[in-house]
């Protein structure tokens, strides 16, 4: 289980929005 | 979590890498704080870009996020080519 703050919650958005914009521009 | 179904793979992907980084840098806090700023720092500039359609340029672009990560991640090699895989541009 994770123990996630709201802080690491919005790491993980960013991260993963970086990522789809990294998946977006490669397909 | 509304998130739990149909999740994507970079959804998870990013958790597993915060906690990745977050027990890496457990004794050492104001890395993982750094880090997090680095990339708020990153998202507001994208915003502002997107809303200023095209007027704007972010003052932080994709090297320089990967530098400052580097500079902050200097001997974790891993964290950083994974962080590599994150940004767009890379």
């Amino acid at each position: 289980s994770y123990d996630f703050t709201p802080l690491d919650s919005s790491a993980v958005y960013v991260l993963s929005s970086m990522a789809r914009q990294r998946r977006a521009s490669q397909s | 979590t509304p998130l739990q179904n149909n999740q994507p793979v970079e959804f998870n992907h990013a958790i597993n890498y915060v906690n990745k980084i977050k027990n890496r840098f457990q004794g050492q806090p104001e890395v993982y704080k750094s880090f997090l700023e680095i990339l708020h720092t990153y998202q507001k500039e994208q915003r502002n870009a997107k809303e200023a359609g095209g007027n704007y340029t972010p003052t932080l672009t994709e090297q320089q996020v990967y530098a400052q990560v580097a500079q902050l991640f200097k001997n974790q090699e891993d964290l950083l080519s994974e962080f590599g895989q994150f940004l767009p541009d890379a």
